[in-house]
């Protein structure tokens, strides 16, 4: 059962969907598992979504995993499913949030890659796509979205790291969170997790020009990140993918932004250079435990502050 | 599986911008086969690159050239992986 699950462990793919899986049959009224696509190698790809009732009603997006390698997110994601299902009913804030709103939870959002990892190359970051007159394979799937697509902050040379992609939506892993955020039209908040480097972000990545909600995006990441720390102290910095980082093209959260999604974040969870995406087992709970303080107010507040 | 053996990241302190372009221009020689876990960006930023062990003197001695300060992060990437899968077999094993 879910409550005998190891969460202080990695788990491979068929462990995570299998966790899945107990999840839903415990809590049938509670959690469905949808397929919204299949990656290029054909897996199914899962959306976890915790709903109480209602039609198409108000809805939050955490996504956990578009980078392969960072292990720590994909472990944390599936602490976050079973967070909510002992939650609900006795937390208020995250009742009061499922009373009126569904969360959409994607564990593995690049199957193919995290699989890759387990079987091959740990270190793999990309999808698993050929890229026709090239030998080297995949594509960043976090800058093959249409935003900013291809400018600055992505590479166009198929062997980098973070090769774009021929044209935006290409990788299918991409296209089935678009289709799917699209199509259900009623996101109010787009949350997508890496690692590493403790910092909450949001949006532009691929222009200085800052987003015109940025007071209040950056109001909120503070208290964000105010949550965070009051747990084990983790000190976590924010702004704008674009002053906090650097300039990335393409990415997730511009496109939510751009699609009328407000509250879009990204959050890179532990550690600040010591194991990279390399962060022990022992670290998953507390990592997922203080994220999810983080989380909780970004979903707070998108409750309080629908539009 | 991959083999990480010898594989170090390296931490890199970028001064200024000048600092920055030249790690910039690192990331251009692709027979380095170089992986950066956190990219150019700012100065003073840290920068994290992943650097096989055939690529190791090449890159220190460009990052001593110019002056660009590093500190090693993790010496041995597959020592971690190692500690790394020896749990998750421990675990399995258990488990069974």
């Amino acid at each position: 059962s879910t409550d005998t699950f190891n969460y202080n462990v990695y788990h491979n793919l068929d462990e995570i969907y299998g966790f899945m899986d107990m999840l839903v049959a415990e809590h049938p009224g509670l959690v469905s598992k949808l397929e919204i696509g299949k990656t290029y190698e054909a897996r199914p790809i899962y959306v976890l979504k915790f709903s109480t009732g209602g039609n198409n009603r108000p809805a939050i997006w955490i996504d956990t995993g578009i980078h392969s390698r960072e292990w720590v997110t994909q472990a944390s994601g599936i602490w976050f499913a079973k967070k909510i299902t002992q939650d609900y009913g006795n937390d208020p804030g995250l009742t009061a949030i499922l009373d009126s709103m569904d969360i959409f939870l994607e564990i593995v959002t690049n199957p193919d890659g995290f699989v890759f990892t387990h079987k091959k190359n740990r270190l793999w970051r990309k999808t698993r796509s050929l890229t026709a007159g090239s030998s080297c394979v995949g594509v960043d799937p976090n800058r093959n979205w249409d935003a900013g697509f291809g400018k600055t902050g992505a590479s166009s040379n198929p062997c980098t790291e973070t090769y774009h992609g021929k044209f935006a939506n290409s990788e299918s892993e991409v296209k089935s969170i678009v289709d799917f955020v699209k199509s259900h039209g009623n996101f109010k908040a787009y949350i997508s997790i890496h690692s590493y480097s403790q910092l909450l972000l949001y949006p532009y990545g691929y222009t200085k020009d800052p987003a015109a909600d940025d007071a209040e995006l950056e109001g909120l990441a503070k208290s964000a990140v105010t949550a965070l720390a009051s747990l084990y102290g983790t000190k976590y910095k924010y702004g704008s993918i674009f002053k906090a980082i650097y300039v990335a093209s393409g990415s997730s959260i511009d496109w939510a932004y751009n699609q009328g999604i407000k509250y879009s974040f990204t959050f890179e969870l532990r550690d600040t250079g010591r194991y990279g995406f390399l962060l022990p087992a022992s670290q998953i709970v507390p990592t997922a435990q203080e994220t999810w303080l983080g989380l909780q107010t970004i979903m707070n507040y998108t409750r309080t502050h629908l539009y | 599986k991959d083999d990480f053996v010898g594989h170090q990241v390296l931490r890199i302190s970028a001064a200024n911008e000048a600092q920055v372009q030249k790690v910039v221009e690192l990331e251009e020689l692709e027979h380095l086969q170089l992986d950066f876990w956190r990219g150019p960006g700012q100065p003073g930023s840290p920068i994290d690159l992943r650097v096989p062990f055939p690529s190791l003197q090449a890159v220190k001695v460009f990052l001593e050239a110019h002056g660009i300060k590093y500190t090693i992060m993790i010496d041995d990437v597959q020592t971690l992986l190692d500690e790394e899968e020896e749990q998750m077999t421990a675990f399995k094993t258990r488990a069974a």
